[in-house]
């Protein structure tokens, strides 16, 4: 049960699908297991929905491990999921938020590349299609959206880590999402969590001008960071992607922002010391606890503000 | 199943924009294969590379060339997956 499921470990595909089947049980009122559709290597893609009720609700979307060696993401999302579940009918906020809006989680966006991590190459970052012409594989599932794509900040070369594919929404994986997004119709925000460097952030990254929201999501940011940070003293950075990091077209909280849902964010999380992508297993919990403090203020912020 | 045997983790304070235009400039070399686990973006940021263990002696020359300091973040990749791998499978153990 989930009482016994290890929240402190890193687990296999395999686990973590069984441990989701384990948390509709425990919560049949609240949480749902949907197929959002299947992988380039025809893996089941699975996004957990807490809804307490009501028909396509306002809703808050967060996935998790887009990126698949960025291990940290992927337990973050499960460790989230099970608090949300769990704080569900206790946490008065989360319970206000969760009977006028439905929360959507995508824990392995990118189970292909998540797989390949575990039995074959622990650094792989990319989906794992093939592209034609060329021997190397995989697309980086976060410069295949339809937001500037092919622009500065992402590579054609099939070879490299940053490759945006051969179209907007090439990957079947990315195209899963966009379709849920899309027929859905009424999320209010996008948060897609990576790992690693300590950043909160909002468009553009594939250009540096300010959108125009941007000094609401740059105070949202600031606030839910300082939340973050009360818990272990864990400093982030808050800005647009463009501004605080480089320039990356392509890229999922873009293509968000331009559809029209405002609240869109990008969480990358820690290595506060020096272990980088193999952050150790002890570090998950703290490391989603903190974040949990900031997922908070962020929803909580977006219940608020209705639009 | 790939291995890090001896690729090393290096870590770059960078110091200065021309530092950050060296490090760029060693992202679009293909031939020593280095992946960028952080990109030089900035000043405020550190650059952190994964060298494989083929690369190390030219990378170090490099960097030492240009006067640009470094410390290794992790000394032999593969140890720290391994330690990974048999925590994870621990886990599992005690699962069952």
């Amino acid at each position: 049960s989930t009482r016994s499921f290890n929240f402190g470990a890193y687990h296999p595909l395999e686990t973590i699908y069984s441990w989701m089947d384990t948390l509709v049980a425990q919560h049949p009122d609240l949480v749902t297991k949907q197929e959002i559709g299947r992988s380039y290597e025809n893996r089941p893609m699975y996004a957990l929905k807490f809804s307490t009720g009501g028909n396509k609700r306002p809703a808050i979307w967060i996935d998790t491990g887009i990126h698949s060696r960025e291990w940290v993401s992927q337990a973050t999302g499960v460790w989230t999921a099970n608090k949300i579940a769990s704080d569900y009918g206790t946490d008065a906020s989360l319970t206000s938020l969760l009977n006028t809006m439905d929360i959507y989680m995508l824990i392995l966006t990118n189970p292909d590349g998540y797989a390949y991590t575990h039995t074959n190459d622990r650094m792989w970052r990319k989906t794992r299609s093939r592209t034609s012409g060329s021997v190397c594989r995989g697309v980086d599932p976060n410069r295949n959206w339809d937001a500037g794509f092919g622009g500065p900040g992402a590579s054609k070369n099939p070879c490299s880590d940053s490759y945006h594919g051969p179209s907007a929404h090439s990957e079947i994986e990315v195209k899963n999402v966009v379709n849920l997004i899309k027929s859905h119709g009424n999320f209010k925000s996008f948060i897609s969590v990576h790992a690693y460097s300590q950043l909160l952030m909002y468009p553009y990254g594939y250009s540096c001008r300010s959108v125009p929201h941007q000094p609401e999501l740059d105070s949202v940011g600031k606030a839910a960071v300082q939340k973050l940070t009360s818990l272990y003293g864990t400093r982030y950075k808050v800005g647009s992607i463009c501004n605080i990091i480089y320039q990356a077209s392509g890229g999922s909280i873009d293509w968000s922002y331009n559809l029209g849902i405002k609240y869109s964010f990008a969480f990358e999380l820690r290595d506060t010391g020096r272990y980088g992508f193999i952050l150790p297993a002890n570090q998950i919990i703290p490391t989603a606890s903190e974040t949990w403090l900031a997922l908070k203020h962020i929803m909580e912020h977006v219940r608020d503000h209705p639009y | 199943e790939r291995v890090f045997t001896g690729d090393q983790v290096i870590r770059v304070n960078v110091q200065s924009e021309e530092e950050i235009q060296l490090l760029r400039a060693l992202e679009t070399q293909q031939e020593w294969e280095l992946d960028f686990w952080l990109h030089p973006v900035s000043t405020e940021l550190p650059v952190d590379i994964r060298v494989p263990r083929s690369s190390l002696g030219s990378v170090r020359e490099f960097l030492r060339a240009h006067d640009i300091a470094f410390t290794v973040m992790i000394d032999n990749l593969q140890e720290v997956l391994d330690e990974e791998k048999a925590e994870m499978e621990g886990n599992q153990m005690m699962e069952r």
